[in-house]
């Protein structure tokens, strides 16, 4: 059951312009039901590479040109979406490439192809259709040659030579269990042609594209949202739900770009933590990775060399907000391992206050992050509650950190950093500094109306209790 | 929780990954903030997107159908004070308070809550085996000074955290509650007083539980929902 999308490639909110056409080759067609109905308008159509497709009026625009054409260029686009045919946009080939539709010119050996339409220096019998795509002098596979596209060349003494265009296959590998692949290989393992990700159809699946956007689930293409053990992808057969492709590894299990891995504390999701940390943050010992006792689990140490599964040591193989382990408590699976420290990712304190700092006259500038401060007088990215002029007293020279309106929490600053609006500064509280104590006696407390829930609801629990 | 009972506790919020599972606790301190733990969350400036806050049910797993059950993107995050392991999340947009949702107060600036108060956590977190873990569990906890406190903690409770009875049964927070409350009843209201942070052990028999004490960065909360 695939979809005629499947022989798209989709750009998200894109448009392709083309300098000649800026309203577009031809109108628009209104009565479609969705993009694959454009998909099957076009993949009939031997002279349309792409559609646009309008996400909001559910239209789609059929186009003779791609992002290859020249005198085409995309854009930013907030209502459509740009769907080319995989053929034409793909820069690698599937099977032998007579589908390849790509616009590499050159052989092997670096000499310049022919034109199709020319028929010297080398005559032959081709002449370009719609049907062969036998274009320009780009490498094409009229006759099925096993090797692979290939041209007529204009040396007079080389009559044809392949291009040496890859397969998908070849043309990206896997490091580790293959998380990272964005290569565009979209068949399994055993042939089956993979479901689109944004399909729910023939299997329903949680993994969409939107949500799991550092996932790159792109078109059709195999992927590892899940850290399964190698890429995978849904299929299109609906008596098999999903299956493994067929990558080939990049070699040696270490990847390149690994991030530096910690051993008494965790970074992020902890994914490069290798302590030795073996119990939950209940207490409860771990199971051994290596053994499917209580719980059974794909978690094979063989298959996951990246990921360190050693002896029952909190790892986080899958991608999880921490590092995790199985349970050796029947009735408990998973949990995680909260209790590592979170290494902090505060830089070095570069000066000290007293007090709440509010007289502190410092030139620190900078976020306990790193984040450089914004000036008190500008107004972007932040709008400044308090300025130089508005707060005098506060002493709000250029981005030094200051606090204008006595936090408790100490010297602060707006930040140049949009999505921050504030934050503390890369500064510690001397050490001949004692805070006041807070443990007075409680003073009277007048509440609103908050803090309060329906007692019926709470009567009728405790009949439950 | 362990050692709790199923329980209703409307200003309780769960944190879900983008896989929709629970993963931490949290308090909703305003129609669109949510205040729970720093340990909960990768940093402070994560991608949030499949991040959300569940609300309005008592159960871990609630049907998409449920009534009442408000399911809200998280759109930002606010990092406490140093040492506070607070972290503030701004939500898409404002919770519909009704009968299951509701606001918690927040304590006045350094209001230490008398020894004796009677307080209570709540979240879907681990049970051992203790309750049901399908549904919210509430536990009641009493206060104790943190002076009684470091006697057994050997003067290692600070003044930013506070404490709660040792018990003999093993009742307390666990795994999955972390970023959930202490609320506290005073004055004929629930306030927020506490927030539950990791601990080397859960539920620990004979032994205080320890939370973050919330008044002590409240002025934080006010100023970071107001800048």
């Amino acid at each position: 059951q695939r979809s005629p999308l499947n022989d798209f490639q989709v750009l998200r909110g894109t448009e392709l312009q083309h300098l000649l056409h800026t309203a577009g080759p031809g109108p628009w067609q209104e009565d479609v039901a969705d993009a694959e109905e454009c998909a099957r308008r076009c993949g009939l159509l031997l002279d349309c590479r792409a559609f646009h497709y309008n996400v909001s009026s559910h239209g789609c625009q059929l186009l003779p040109w791609t992002q290859d054409s020249p005198q085409t260029w995309l854009q930013r686009s907030g209502r459509c979406d740009l769907f080319q045919k995989k053929g034409y946009v793909r820069t690698c080939i599937m099977d032998n490439g007579v589908e390849y539709r790509g616009t590499v010119a050159i052989t092997m050996g670096g000499l310049t192809c022919q034109h199709w339409s020319h028929r010297v220096p080398n005559d032959h019998k081709y002449t370009p259709t719609l049907h062969n795509g036998l274009e320009e002098n780009f490498c094409r596979n009229p006759d099925g040659d096993p090797r692979g596209p290939w041209c007529y060349t204009t040396h007079p003494a080389v009559r044809f030579q392949s291009c040496g265009i890859k397969s998908c296959r070849e043309a990206a590998c896997i490091w580790c269990n293959g998380e990272d692949y964005r290569g565009s290989v979209d068949r399994t393992e055993s042939g089956r042609e993979c479901q689109r990700w944004d399909l729910q159809h023939p299997h329903p699946h949680p993994f969409e594209p939107g949500k799991f956007l550092d996932k790159d689930l792109d078109d059709n293409y195999c992927r590892n949202p899940d850290s399964s053990e190698r890429p995978w992808c849904y299929t299109t057969d609906p008596q098999v739900e999903r299956e493994f492709c067929d990558l080939p590894s990049c070699g040696p299990e270490a990847q390149p770009h690994q991030e530096a891995t910690t051993l008494n504390c965790f970074r992020g999701k902890g994914e490069s933590y290798r302590g030795t940390a073996n119990t939950t943050a209940a207490g409860v010992p771990c199971q051994r990775w290596d053994s499917q006792n209580p719980h059974k689990h794909r978690f094979a140490p063989e298959k996951y060399p990246c990921k360190d599964l050693r002896e029952n040591f909190c790892r986080n193989p899958d991608g999880s907000e921490a590092p995790w382990c199985f349970t050796t408590r029947p009735g408990m699976r998973v949990a995680f391992c909260y209790q590592i420290r979170r290494c902090t990712d505060n830089v070095r304190p570069e000066d000290c206050y007293y007090g709440t700092g509010e007289q502190y006259r410092g030139s620190v500038s900078k976020t306990r992050k790193g984040v450089s401060c914004q000036r008190w007088s500008a107004e972007t990215p932040h709008k400044s509650q308090f300025t130089p002029t508005s707060a005098p007293h506060a002493h709000l020279e250029e981005n030094f950190c200051r606090n204008p309106d006595g936090d408790s929490h100490g010297p602060w600053c707006y930040t140049t950093d949009p999505r921050t609006p504030f934050d503390y500064c890369a500064l510690r509280r001397c050490d001949d500094d004692q805070p006041p104590s807070i443990l007075e006696p409680p003073d009277q407390v007048l509440f609103e109306k908050c803090g309060k829930r329906d007692p019926r609801l709470d009567q009728r629990v405790s009949k439950l209790r | 929780v362990v050692g709790g009972q199923p329980g209703n506790s409307p200003w309780t919020v769960s944190l879900r990954n983008r896989q929709g599972q629970h993963f931490c606790g949290g308090s909703l301190v305003k129609e669109q903030w949510v205040l729970t733990a720093q340990q909960c969350f990768p940093s402070c400036h994560v991608p949030l997107l499949g991040y959300e806050v569940w609300l309005g049910t008592m159960f871990q797993s609630p049907k998409p159908t449920e009534p009442g059950l408000q399911r809200v993107p998280i759109a930002k995050m606010v990092c406490g004070p140093p040492d506070s392991q607070f972290l503030l999340l701004k939500l898409e947009r404002p919770v519909t308070l009704n009968q299951r949702v509701a606001l918690i107060c927040l304590p006045p600036e350094r209001y230490v809550v008398p020894p004796g108060t009677k307080c209570e956590i709540a979240g879907w977190g681990e049970t051992k085996g203790t309750g049901n873990n399908s549904v919210l569990n509430v536990a009641s906890l009493n206060v104790i000074s943190n002076q009684d406190c470091n006697v057994k903690y050997r003067g290692r409770v600070q003044e930013r955290e506070m404490c709660t009875k040792d018990l003999l049964a093993p009742v307390g927070a666990c795994e999955g509650d972390y970023g959930g409350p202490l609320a506290c009843f005073t004055h004929d209201c629930w306030v927020l007083e506490g927030m539950i942070i990791p601990a080397r052990v859960c539920a620990r028999p004979r032994w205080p539980a320890v939370f973050m004490r919330v008044s002590v960065f409240v002025d934080w909360i006010h100023k970071a929902i107001r800048l």
